[in-house]
């Protein structure tokens, strides 16, 4: 029954192989506005989607979205799946999206760590690295937001192949990081990069590997008091705003980083809902009131970034 | 699987710099094999560590020795991880 995207349950969790079968049904159901994307396969060799959200164009400026990075965070790949939809539905209804959607390309990961997200739901589900094999130890995976060219093995990444925060061998070594990085370049006409996460409820900006601000920083600050803002007038959830480094920990190698220096200016990370009571675990019953509050802020990036063409 | 049974996580309340040092400390001992949700890097924020069990008694000794104050956030990891298997097993019914 949820095979078919009208029927999809959105307030539960689901497996890869579920996500991965709602997306081709999202597609089938708008096959004049989505398309699915196959930008490589993880070091498990499972296939890595991005969704094109595009009204046509050659190469048009865009938005990038990931969610999933670090497996354990399930209701980021949950928001994936529901702003997914949000999106597709939205479409040619609600007259901001439409606009954006009429100059702009978004694109979509709703999955971007899929071998750690199947491992959360098989063996292990406080799992958060990658699941690649390093000679010399028993240990398993990196920290796929420790492993970017960005300030890569600075502070706040260890270089212990057991921490949950391994930055990895070398910038890029996991083929997870490296397929976003190969297709973000190429692609290059990026004007947003967004990465979703959950835990604590922050909305973030560069840098995470260095404390001294970044030359946006005024604006960046400004665009993302706007943004939870918006996000807060649903439910009333509060954000905390400012750089990586500022308001959580210095960390380095992490993806914003890396998009903010290849000259991707609005580069943001959300944490997503969780106060800590229910750590990663958060109840299905709050996904898509999770969702529906992000995809304000989401929106009000989008806009802002729509309007201010660099 | 892996079984969480008994893990707690414990929110530690830094107030010091020294107290921060001190928690360092503890992430880097591997035989703890703590997992730190929140990294002590701030005395303005809070600290989320999940303990296992075999861990518990020496963490918090080590916490209540040195005056830092915690509270004990998920009693037992392994109750919401069950919690949350059957709402998923009731979902896919």
């Amino acid at each position: 029954r949820e095979r078919g995207s009208k029927s999809f349950n959105f307030a539960a969790y689901h497996t890869l192989e579920t996500i991965y079968q709602w997306m081709d049904s999202l597609v089938a159901d708008h096959p004049s506005l989505v398309t699915k994307l196959q930008i490589g396969s993880s070091y498990e060799n499972r296939p890595m989607y991005v969704l094109k959200f595009s009204t046509g164009g050659d190469n048009r400026p865009a938005i990038w979205i990931d969610a999933g990075i670090h497996a354990r965070e399930w209701v980021s790949q949950a928001t994936g799946v529901w702003t997914a939809n949000k999106i597709a539905t939205d479409y040619g209804r609600d007259t901001s999206l439409t606009s954006l959607l009429n100059k702009m390309d978004v694109f979509l990961m709703i999955v971007t760590n899929p071998d750690g997200y199947v491992f959360t739901h098989t063996s292990n589900r406080m799992w958060r690295k990658t699941r690649s094999r390093l000679p010399g130890t028993t240990c398993r995976g990196v920290d796929p937001n420790r492993n970017w060219d960005a300030g890569f093995g600075g502070p706040g990444a260890s270089r212990n192949p057991c921490s949950d925060s391994y930055h990895g061998p070398s910038p890029h070594s996991e083929v997870e990081v490296d397929n976003v990085v190969n297709f973000v370049q190429s692609h290059g006409n990026f004007k947003s990069f967004i990465s979703i996460h959950a835990y604590s409820q922050l909305l973030m900006y560069p840098y995470g590997y260095s404390c001294n601000d970044v030359p946006d920083a005024p604006e960046l600050d400004s665009v993302g008091r706007s943004a939870v803002k918006a996000l807060s007038t649903l439910f009333g959830t509060s954000y905390k705003v400012g750089s990586i480094c500022k308001i959580i920990y210095q960390a380095s190698g992490g993806s914003i980083d890396w998009s903010y220096n290849l000259g991707i200016k609005y580069s943001f990370a959300f944490e997503l809902r969780d106060t800590g009571r229910y750590g990663f675990l958060l109840p299905a019953n709050q996904i898509v009131p999770t969702a529906s509050e992000t995809w304000l802020a989401l929106k009000n990036i989008m806009e802002y970034v729509r309007d201010h063409p660099y | 699987r892996q079984l969480f049974v008994g893990d707690q996580v414990l929110r530690v309340a830094v107030e010091t710099e020294e107290q921060l040092r001190l928690l360092a400390s503890l992430e880097e001992d591997e035989i703890l094999q703590l997992d730190f949700w929140l990294h002590p890097v701030s005395s303005d924020l809070p600290v989320d560590i999940r303990v296992p069990f075999a861990s518990l008694q020496t963490v918090k000794v080590f916490l209540e020795s040195n005056d830092i104050p915690y509270t004990v956030m998920i009693k037992d990891v392994q109750d919401l991880l069950d919690e949350e298997e059957a709402e998923m097993e009731a979902d896919s019914v």
